[in-house]
Formats: C-alpha cells, sequence, structure tokens
C-alpha cells in the first residue's frame, strides 16, 4: 500500500470528481 | 495584498484562473512546491526540492483530439491505466488514506479510456524535482523560464520531463520560476513565448509562506 499526502489526495480527488463529469457529459 | 498563508484553494483557484483566463489553451498546470528535504538526522544537510502543489486539469480540446497523432497505447496499457483510475476512484470515495494493490470497484468513469494527457497528469502528483534538475527544478535554480514549443524541442531536451511530454503528445511545456516554487503549464498545441504569462504568474503566485 502507499500513503498519499493530503495535498495529492486533495489534487487527485478534484482530478477524478473532473474525469467523471466529463465522462458522463460526453 | 498577498495572503500570508496560500491554502491549497487559493492555489488551485490561480492555477485555474490562469489557464481559464489565457487566449492560448493550456492542457494543465502544475505548480511545484518549494520544499526542504532533511536527509538524515542532520538538520544542516537538507536538499531543496520542488514536489507537487497542486495541479489543474483542463483536459484536451476536441479540436486538438481529432488532429493529433495518437500515441499508440497498446490494450494491456489502456487496462493498467483504467485500473489504476478505479483503484484512485475507490481509494477517494472509500475515504482511505492508502492505495490498495487489489481490483477497484467499477464505474463509469473508471471504464472510459485514459488520454494520455490525462496519464501524465496523474504521474506527476508521484513525481519531485530536487533543485536543478529537471524541467521544474532547473527553472527554479536558474530564476529563469524554461519555454519548449514544438515536438522537437521536447523531444530533444535533456530533461526526461520534457521528453515524456513529448512522448504523451505535448507540444509545449514551459516552467516559469516563483518565489515559492515553479509553475508548469502543458499544451498540445505550439504555443509561443509570450511575456504575457510569465507577468501573469509572477502576480498570481508572488506570495509568502
Amino acid at each position: 500500500t502507499v500513503a498519499l499526502p493530503q495535498a495529492r489526495k486533495a489534487s487527485l480527488a478534484r482530478f477524478l470528481e473532473k474525469r467523471k463529469e466529463r465522462v458522463t457529459s460526453a | 495584498p498577498p495572503p500570508p498563508h496560500v491554502t491549497e484553494d487559493t492555489l488551485q483557484q490561480r492555477l485555474q484562473a490562469l489557464i481559464e483566463g489565457a487566449r492560448e489553451s493550456w492542457t494543465y498546470a502544475v505548480f511545484w512546491q518549494l520544499s526542504h528535504d532533511f536527509a538524515g538526522e542532520d538538520v544542516s544537510n537538507t536538499a531543496a526540492l520542488l514536489s507537487w502543489g497542486d495541479g489543474y486539469y483542463k483536459g484536451e480540446e476536441e479540436r486538438n483530439s481529432r488532429k493529433r497523432k495518437p500515441n499508440p497505447v497498446s490494450a494491456a496499457e489502456q487496462e493498467h491505466r483504467k485500473r489504476v483510475i478505479r483503484e484512485l476512484n475507490s481509494l477517494i470515495s472509500g475515504g482511505g488514506g492508502t492505495v490498495s494493490s487489489g481490483g477497484g470497484s467499477s464505474d463509469e468513469a473508471g471504464d472510459e479510456d485514459v488520454s494520455d494527457t490525462e496519464w501524465f497528469f496523474l504521474v506527476s502528483m508521484t513525481q519531485s524535482f530536487v533543485n536543478g534538475s529537471g524541467l521544474p527544478g532547473r527553472a527554479f535554480s536558474s530564476s529563469r523560464t524554461i519555454w519548449l514549443s514544438g515536438s522537437n524541442a521536447l523531444a530533444g531536451s535533456s530533461c526526461e520531463r520534457a521528453r515524456q511530454g513529448q512522448v504523451y503528445g505535448l507540444e509545449t511545456m514551459v516552467c516559469i520560476p516563483t518565489q515559492n516554487g515553479v509553475v508548469e503549464l502543458g499544451s498540445l498545441e505550439i504555443i509561443h513565448q509570450s511575456s504575457d504569462l510569465v507577468e501573469k504568474v509572477n502576480s498570481f503566485f508572488s506570495f509568502n509562506g
């Protein structure tokens, strides 16, 4: 397992959320 | 006046404003934040590191996706990317703090192909650069903007990150040093150097703390 630093976790969450939006709106 | 502390939210807002307010079509922006890595127990032995501060991914415009010669990604590589996205999705939605090696739950976003620039952006989150090395490290140590445009400039760079960016279809990569780090932008289009962007970065990212 790999621990994620907080800054990267927040960035990752934003990236995945936006990706979901892009995919579902396409 | 610049705020005393720059939170992730304000970093995100600045990166987003930089890209969304630009005339040019940038695909992503990353802020590489300066930190000091203590080597061993000797606190005087520190190395300046540029590591992920935050990033904003705008994505590929349709005209770019259509005209761009695709990087042939093997089915196995695409499966690997999707699996990683699914695992990360389950990590984030599950609220955990670790990424397990097990399979994540399937969802619509996890079944969609992961583009080269999405993958490049995602992998960037795991990277850091010693001051003076790599594209961001060189920009910071020299206090000079590095502006590479055209796939030849990227492919011929001595920096691995620029060569990697070219493989993933980028045509322009820029690193602009700031007080506490480096702002990097990437685009699928050839964008020529402009003082506008550098000035914008200087005004958006001139903070302390």
